[in-house]
Order: C-alpha cells, then sequence, then structure tokens
C-alpha cells in the first residue's frame, strides 16, 4: 500500500 | 515598530489567495530583512514558506523583530477592500495587538484605513535543510496548474517521473489513466514559456494531487514555478515573484 509521510519525518523541528 | 509599503496590493492580494485554503492561521515574521512565514497545513503533510523581502517595500522600516499573529481568513476578507492597484501600508507598534492596514488608490482621492486584530499564535518552525536537489524544472506556471488540474480528474495521486527523457506525471485511477510528457524547449522571446529540466539523476516520487492543486493557486503570481525533487525527500514548489517568493514543500506519498 502505499500511503502519505508527513512532513515532520523530513525537516526537524527548528 | 513596523512600516511596510506595497506598490501594488494585488501582490498580497494574490499571495493570500494562495495560501489561505491550505493554512488557517500564522505568523507573519517581520525583521529588517523583510517580511516571512512559515506554516505547515492542518495535516502536517505540506509546508508554506513565504519571503517579502524589505526590498520589495518603499519604504520599509522595522526597528525589532516581530511577530504578527494573523487569521489568514480575516486578512483576506480585510484585503478584500483594497482595489488591486491600490498602495497599501501596514503598520504595527512593537508589542502589537492590532495591525494597521491603510489603502491609498493611485491618485490619492481615496484613502481606506483598517485595523485587524492580532492573535498569539505558538508556532512550530521547522528547520529546513539546504538541498541540491537531483532534479530542478522550470516551466510555465500555467502548464503545472494545468496538468494538475486534468489529472486530478483521473486520480488522487500523481507520479512524476523526472529522466533524461523529459518529465512524465502520470496518474491511474478507477475511469483509467493518464499522463503527460513534457521535453525541454527554449523560447528565447519569452523565457517564461520555456521549460527546463536540470537532472544529476533520475527522480520517481508520488504526490497527493489535492495540495498541488492546491499550491497552483499561485499561478496569478508569477509566470514560471520551478519543481525541485530527488529522492525520498519532499518536492519544494517555488514561485518567484518580484522581492520574495513563495515556497511550497509535499511530503511524497511512499510504499508502506
Amino acid at each position: 500500500a502505499i500511503k502519505q509521510s508527513e512532513i515532520k519525518a523530513y525537516f526537524g523541528r527548528k | 515598530m513596523l512600516e511596510a509599503r506595497l506598490a501594488q496590493a494585488a501582490v498580497l492580494k494574490k499571495t493570500l489567495d494562495a495560501i489561505k485554503e491550505l493554512v488557517t492561521d500564522a505568523n507573519f515574521d517581520c525583521s529588517d530583512g523583510g517580511i516571512s512565514l512559515q506554516a505547515m497545513d492542518n495535516s502536517h503533510v505540506a509546508l508554506v514558506s513565504l519571503l517579502l523581502r524589505a526590498d520589495g517595500f518603499e519604504p520599509y522600516r522595522c526597528d525589532r523583530n516581530l511577530a504578527l499573529g494573523i487569521n489568514l481568513n480575516s486578512l483576506s476578507k480585510v484585503l478584500r477592500s483594497a482595489q488591486n492597484e491600490d498602495i497599501i501600508t501596514l503598520k504595527a507598534a512593537d508589542d502589537p495587538d492590532n495591525l494597521s492596514l491603510t489603502f491609498e488608490s493611485q491618485n490619492q482621492d481615496r484613502i481606506s484605513e483598517y485595523e485587524m486584530k492580532l492573535m498569539d499564535i505558538d508556532q512550530e518552525h521547522l528547520g529546513i535543510p539546504e538541498t541540491a536537489y537531483a532534479a530542478v524544472i522550470t516551466m510555465p506556471a500555467a502548464e503545472f496548474q494545468r496538468i494538475c488540474r486534468d489529472l486530478s480528474g483521473i486520480s488522487e495521486s500523481v507520479t512524476i517521473d523526472a529522466s533524461k527523457d523529459g518529465v512524465k506525471f502520470a496518474s491511474a485511477g478507477d475511469i483509467g489513466n493518464g499522463s503527460v510528457t513534457l521535453k525541454q524547449t527554449h523560447n528565447p522571446e519569452e523565457p517564461a514559456l520555456s521549460t527546463s529540466i536540470e537532472l544529476s539523476e533520475s527522480v520517481t516520487l508520488t504526490f497527493s494531487l489535492k495540495y498541488l492543486v492546491n499550491f497552483t493557486k499561485a499561478t496569478p503570481l508569477a509566470g514560471a514555478v520551478t519543481l525541485q525533487m530527488s529522492n525520498d525527500v519532499p518536492l519544494l514548489v517555488e514561485y518567484k515573484m518580484e522581492g520574495g517568493y513563495l515556497r511550497y514543500y509535499l511530503a511524497p506519498k511512499i510504499q508502506d
């Protein structure tokens, strides 16, 4: 299955 | 205090139209460099990053950093009262409760003054790493809008495949499938109508069309759009305008 990833999985908290 | 005068209200009106459906509330961060905004959409799939540089305003003055917490729907309602050609002046005190907006007609025979309440927004700021993308595609913004709209009739998703042969947008859904392939073109008369593909390696990624269609609401801001992609990282969709940019980042769909 294909699922939507979240942007926070790629960009860290500043 | 902040005082920023923008020669064309249209820039701010179009910018708001391009982000207000993705983001409800956001801080407009004002510094001596200009006005910026970074916000995720409610489902944390996309990120909007806006910069209106100080040199895009005349004059621009910001004595200390300010975060203006704004409900974008409210700002959009206020901006509806500005004509496209009006001159807009934004003003805020150092610890502001309100944002003041003045709209002047070109020949200064009408001056409208509005005050908008500000809100406290505790917003998460994400660190976006500097990325050398494997594929950089610049194309007419209207072309990208049309492709996204057309394929959204076929499927919820689009697979973008950038290779030396071109860039292919492909969707498959219940009713069938469809694809659009763009080759590199060069239009020296009108560079904004050219398509350029810079590639260091082939990239294939799948994205939600709902978000891409939403990003294309920025089409009136720029003649060209740039898509930047690397495998396994978010897509960057950038609209460059005079005095700044509007960037959207979109997390890819991945195999579970």
